[in-house]
């Protein structure tokens, strides 16, 4: 059923988008992550680089991910612009970090199907072969939580992990915010690193945005 | 924005019109990425019976043209020009956290136009 349309064409076009909030001013621009350009340039009709690569697309899926959805987000973490999260050394040698994301942008009614955390860590000069870092959730309570995950340090390439599952769960709300305990199990190195970045790519599905299934004649 | 000077003007068949959409036009130029605009289109024009020589099309709309001509009904009408095929978009924008976003949005740009 349409709902009536509000009588300012603003707000009728902002809930025909299903966005909420009235566009603050200016945002604070900052660099367009090129995984971002890749996935608009591959889903948009009217760009000729979509055409060539096979136009058209599922309806509510992210061929390039691989996944039902219909609403790409990249969240940096909260606070790491300008600032790098806080950085702690609680045990040996080995750095720790906090990180926090901001999800409360996300309605009830979307489904995540992607959650990938991304990190880029400078370590100068060192031999990163064989480090590893741990995920856990964070909490206020000073008990560490139990792991959720541990992922190779590439060396010299970001560092991804899917946390849909381990840190989100899959088919229900996300939560409004999602702060993660990262661990650098560097062994007996004393390892001088910097997490210069982090970002966590989350698909949703917004079923009310999809079209519902043409009954066969 | 209606571009100028398409097409046979608001007269003639029923058929794709151009429409212009510009994020400018609501002040979101500024958070909005990409695109800039988009074309939208619209379906203006009359349904008449299917031209001599073109392809045959007997369906419920030319059914419907032909017994308005024999015996126009009150209320039943001629069939209207309406959206026939239609293809989505996709926006990329900041959102009020500043996160990047990309949103897709099924049946948004009007492809073809046709009699129903």
């Amino acid at each position: 059923a349409l709902e009536p349309a509000p009588s300012v064409p603003t707000t009728a076009l902002l809930q025909a988008l299903r966005l909420h909030e009235e566009p603050r001013g200016v945002p604070t621009l900052r660099p367009v992550p090129p995984v971002m350009w890749r996935l608009f340039r591959r889903r948009h009709p009217r760009h000729p680089q979509a055409a060539r690569a096979g136009y058209p697309l599922r309806p509510c899926h992210v061929e390039e991910l691989g996944v039902a959805g219909n609403i790409v987000r990249h969240i940096p973490a909260s606070g790491l612009f300008p600032r790098p999260p806080e950085t702690t050394r609680t045990s040996g040698l080995c750095p720790t970090w906090t990180v926090t994301f901001d999800l409360s942008g996300v309605e009830p009614a979307e489904r995540p199907t992607r959650a990938r955390l991304e990190l880029r860590l400078e370590a100068e000069n060192q031999d990163t072969h064989r480090w590893e870092l741990s995920v856990a959730l964070s909490t206020e309570a000073t008990s560490p939580r139990p792991e959720l995950l541990r992922v190779p340090v590439p060396p010299g390439l970001p560092l991804r992990a899917d946390l849909l599952g381990p840190a989100v769960a899959a088919n229900v709300s996300v939560p409004r915010t999602l702060r993660l305990a990262l661990s650098l199990d560097c062994g007996a190195a004393n390892a001088h690193v910097r997490l210069a970045e982090a970002s966590l790519l989350l698909v949703t599905l917004d079923p009310r945005l999809c079209p519902p299934p043409r009954p066969r004649r | 924005h209606t571009e100028p000077g398409m097409g046979a003007g608001p007269g003639g068949a029923c058929r794709t019109r151009r429409l212009h959409v510009s994020f400018r036009e609501v002040g979101w130029h500024r958070w909005v990425i990409a695109p800039r605009g988009f074309l939208a289109n619209f379906c203006q024009g009359a349904c008449t019976l299917p031209e001599p020589g073109g392809p045959p099309a007997l369906n419920h709309a030319v059914l419907r043209t032909l017994m308005h001509a024999a015996a126009p009904t009150p209320g039943a009408g001629l069939p209207c020009c309406v959206p026939a095929r239609l293809s989505p978009i996709s926006v990329l924008f900041f959102d009020n956290s500043d996160n990047v976003v990309l949103r897709h949005y099924e049946d948004m740009v009007v492809d073809e136009c046709g009699c129903r």
